[in-house]
């Protein structure tokens, strides 16, 4: 189950994507 | 209601925190909870994913995690 946090992550990892 | 103004989501913070340690994008988010900041999900998400690519952190994997961080 993914929380809140976790879905924030998700996101915050997309669109740092080409980045990361 | 929310306590909103108790944290801000800022350049500064950011910096703060990364200087002090490496951290995940979840240790930074939990830093800047919503309920704390008094932002949304999504402003929180953009704000903080402006603010890394412009700090432009270190990646270091630590723990199969990668982490950002900041040298003084």
């Amino acid at each position: 189950s993914s929380s809140e946090a976790d879905e924030m992550a998700a996101a915050l990892e997309a669109e740092l994507n080409d980045f990361m | 209601t929310p306590s909103s103004g108790e944290v801000q989501l800022t350049e500064e913070a950011v910096r703060r925190y990364l200087t002090r340690k490496p951290m995940t994008t979840k240790d930074l988010l939990k830093k800047f909870q919503t309920k704390r900041t008094g932002l949304s999900s999504d402003a929180t998400v953009n704000v903080l994913a402006q603010i890394l690519k412009r700090l432009n952190p270190e990646r270091k994997v630590i723990g199969d995690k990668m982490h950002f961080s900041l040298k003084e």
